[in-house]
């Protein structure tokens, strides 16, 4: 393709980036660094911070848990409790990220079939993707960037559930380094989307014709946005390797907490996406 | 899958608003 088609390409999924995920990582970075000019991110530290915080969270939960929950010692509910607010963070982010995936060019094209496989195998890529701005060594930014949670408050959770997020704040600190930008982001949320080799697709080369064409346009994007940077496409779809791990794990831990919490219970979105994935 | 999956298919298919998630 022709650099202009390219350009316009990488153009067009920007603009879609910026309309469907309202964080962005400028906006998550400033807030990071304390340039945004106000004092108002709330941070959870401890089960204290936590209760203080559960205001500001995105509490919209399914009525029977809150019923079964509410039912419990407060000790045992809180990472309970956490755990449905993330659920229904997810679950709004699933929304987010189909709506990105109509943007691409091509897509709503694909036999309906392979487009429900692409998003079933790609969301928690992309969502543990988009985690990476929000987060530095210490902590995460979470409930569209109001508060930030410690690395450490979570890693003092109790078992399995601190083990959930430090994977994520491993893969995310590395991945940082390469410094990508927003327009960077949008072009390799698109790359893997994109798949071809997701399990049970019909029909494989209209994805794969799809893939090759935003990988240019993320290729030209990178060359033009990181001149100095080198290697940096190549050091990208490398992240694609470790990101399979990140989410196999993910989906085993899920699939543990399911077996060992009674009051445990996922999303119908999140059921639909884990069931039979890896 | 599309029986599997009804509400990825809904959203595929629809402009779905966060309520009726």
């Amino acid at each position: 393709p022709e650099a202009a088609d390219l350009r316009a390409l990488a153009r067009h999924l920007y603009e879609a980036y910026l309309k469907y995920f309202p964080l962005t990582k400028a906006k998550a970075r400033a807030i990071l660094s304390g340039k945004t000019g106000d004092n108002a991110t709330f941070v959870i530290h401890d089960m204290k911070s936590l209760m203080e915080g559960e205001q500001f969270l995105n509490c919209r939960q399914i009525p029977i848990q809150e019923h079964h929950i509410s039912g419990q010692g407060p000790t045992n509910a809180v990472e309970l409790r956490f755990f449905h607010s993330c659920q229904s963070r997810s679950a709004e982010a699933v929304r987010e990220v189909t709506e990105f995936a109509k943007s691409i060019p091509g897509f709503t094209d694909l036999d309906l079939n392979d487009q429900v496989t692409l998003l079933k195998y790609g969301v928690i890529e992309v969502l543990i993707i988009m985690m990476a701005p929000l987060m530095n060594k210490d902590g995460t930014l979470i409930s569209y960037g109001q508060i930030f949670m410690t690395r450490e408050f979570l890693k003092s959770l109790r078992k399995p559930f601190c083990q959930m997020m430090e994977p994520k704040f491993e893969f995310s600190v590395k991945f940082n380094t390469l410094e990508l930008d927003d327009s960077d982001m949008a072009l390799f949320l698109a790359v893997i989307i994109l798949s071809g080799d997701r399990p049970g697709l019909l029909n494989v080369k209209p994805i794969e014709q799809l893939q090759e064409t935003v990988l240019h346009a993320l290729e030209l994007q990178l060359k033009l946005n990181h001149p100095d940077s080198l290697q940096l496409f190549a050091k990208l779809l490398q992240k694609m390797t470790d990101l399979r791990q990140i989410v196999t794990d993910h989906v085993h831990l899920l699939q543990l907490l399911k077996k060992t919490e009674v009051d445990m219970c996922l999303h119908p979105l999140l059921q639909e996406i884990m069931k039979d994935l890896y | 899958l599309k029986e599997k999956h009804k509400i990825l298919h809904q959203l595929l298919q629809n402009s779905t608003s966060p309520v009726d998630l």
